[in-house]
Formats: structure tokens, sequence, C-alpha cells
């Protein structure tokens, strides 16, 4: 699964998601790539966010609409919202990741997995191309 | 603030003595594609819409992750997409599941968002769809590669394996 989160100059934050599922896969199933709210949310008055990892897991969780709403109504920043979120898919015994950004310019990743193919880059920061845990 | 821009690859059993090294100069090279051309988007004033489907489309063209080409294969030994899109701005959504021959899943969600009614198009309907907004169709073989079809066959033949033991599984 690939992914990708923005947030234009104008402060408008968008959010993409795009895969090929799970290897093997049958009777035409569909993961949480495609499910608004699962591995896809976008909400100016949150954040942006895209998921990769166990989308059945993803889709019950509502995983990228609930790190919105917790950014929303708690205050809890991107990262916060994030791992709070993160936890409760590996307490059901899911696994993956999630990247983010927001209206405020912040940019967050969250995982539980061993590594995740991530990188960042801003108006203000350098870039950052990341793959493993301890990185 | 100025503008952002986050992507991902797949998270999975990515550690350093399971990836060779021209794997992971492969990916940090598509890594750095795909921000590139999202930040080409971001810097001269573009839309964050834009920019996440230009980033996106790098990716589905690069047979390093699990998208566009490069995507696993089913059980029946086929490519099935999925992919969406949200703009934060108006909260408009777009997304498509179980495609097969649009070279770009991730335009194809946009297409869905801006041109149809609807928020999901699905299999069939959804590739005919694609035509009627002259999206780019490619053939089946398009998105197929050795490696994805290799874990396939170790898939298949070790009952031992569940869907979930594939490494990288996610991408």
């Amino acid at each position: 699964t690939v992914g990708a989160v923005a947030r234009d100059a104008q402060g408008h934050v968008a959010a993409a998601t795009s895969t090929g599922g799970l290897t093997g896969k049958r009777w035409d199933r569909i993961g949480d790539s495609p499910i608004i709210g699962a591995g896809t949310y976008a909400d100016d008055r949150a954040c942006a966010v895209s998921a990769t990892g166990a989308g059945e897991y993803f889709i019950r969780e509502g995983v990228a609409h609930e790190i919105c709403a917790r950014v929303r109504f708690t205050g809890e920043t991107l990262k916060q919202a994030a791992d709070a979120v993160m936890a409760e898919v590996k307490d059901l015994g899911g696994t993956g990741g999630v990247i983010l950004t927001g209206p405020t310019g912040e940019m967050a990743w969250s995982f539980n997995t061993p590594g995740m193919y991530r990188a960042k880059v801003s108006a203000d920061t350098p870039r950052i191309v990341e793959m493993y845990e301890e990185e | 603030t100025g503008w952002t821009l986050v992507i991902h690859g797949g998270a999975g059993i990515i550690e350093r003595d399971r990836v060779t090294p021209e794997q992971e100069v492969a990916v940090r090279t598509g890594m750095n594609a795909a921000l590139d051309a999202g930040t080409a988007v971001l810097k001269q004033g573009g839309s964050a819409m834009d920019a996440v489907e230009a980033a996106i489309r790098v990716l589905e063209d690069d047979p390093n992750f699990n998208a566009g080409r490069g995507a696993v294969y089913t059980w029946d030994g086929r490519n099935e997409l999925d992919a969406s899109i949200m703009d934060g701005r108006t909260r408009d959504a777009g997304a498509v599941a179980g495609v097969g021959v649009v070279r770009h899943p991730i335009s194809l969600a946009r297409a869905v968002m801006e041109h149809s009614p609807h928020v999901m198009l699905s299999g069939k309907g959804a590739e005919e769809f694609a035509r009627e907004q002259k999206l780019e169709i490619v053939p089946p073989g398009w998105f197929g590669t050795e490696r994805r079809r290799e874990q396939l066959d170790r898939l298949r033949g070790n009952d031992k394996l569940s869907w979930f033991d594939i490494d990288l599984k996610y991408g």
C-alpha cells in the first residue's frame, strides 16, 4: 500500500491511498484503503490520514476518521491521536501504520510493525526518508 | 505555515537483515521520486489534492511498492487495485475497489469524486467509468512482476502460511 497526505500553502489538507491489497486475496476481498474513514480521511478542521496495514482491523476501528475526530474534539496533537488509535488497533490484534499532516503544519506517523516505508518534507524542514523502526 | 508532504510505501516486516542493499536503494529512490513529484506541486502553490495525486502516481508506477505496477496477486493470479482520495477543504471523497486495467487507480478515485455523484465505484463498473473519463487503460499484465508472482506461489504452495505471513505483506 502507498499513501500521501499534504497541506498546501492555502492551509488545506488532502489524503490519498492506493494498494494492491493482500497477497492471495479471494472472494473480491476489499481492505481499508478505499474505505473513507478507515484507510483514508481528510478534514481541514483536524488532519489528513493515510493508513497501511491489516485492513480488516483498520475498518473495524475506523482508524483514519477516529484519529481526525480525536484531534478535532480533544485537542490532541496528531502524534498523540495516532499513537492512541494505533494502540487500540494493536489491542484488537491488528498491525500497520499511518501518516498524518494537519492544517497547522504538523506532520506525524505512527506504526506498530517492525518497519514502515515513510518520508516527509515541508517548506521549512528537510526531507526525511526512513524504512526501519529504529531509524 | 507553509506546505507539508508525508508519504508511506507500506508497513510490515521491514528489517535490515530481510532487505537487500539493492532493495533498500530502490525503495529509497522511489520514495524520493514521490516526494519530488508532490513537492514540485506544492512549491508552485499547487493544491494539496494535486500534490497527493502526483506523489501516488509515481509510487503506482514503481514496481517496488504494492500499488499499481508491482501490486500483489490475488489467489486467482490477477491484480485487483483499490484507491481513495479525500479533500479536507470540502470533505469530498472518491474511491475505487477491485479495478484491474486502470494504470493510475488514484486518478480514477479522483475522477469518481469530481465527475460522478458517488463516493465509491467497484470492479467492471469502475473500469467502464474510467474509459468514459478517458483515463489511461493498460493490459492486466502491466501490473505483474516476477517477485509478486513468487510470493503468490509461496503462499499457494505452503498451507502453513496464512495471508498475513507473506513478508512485506502490506507493501
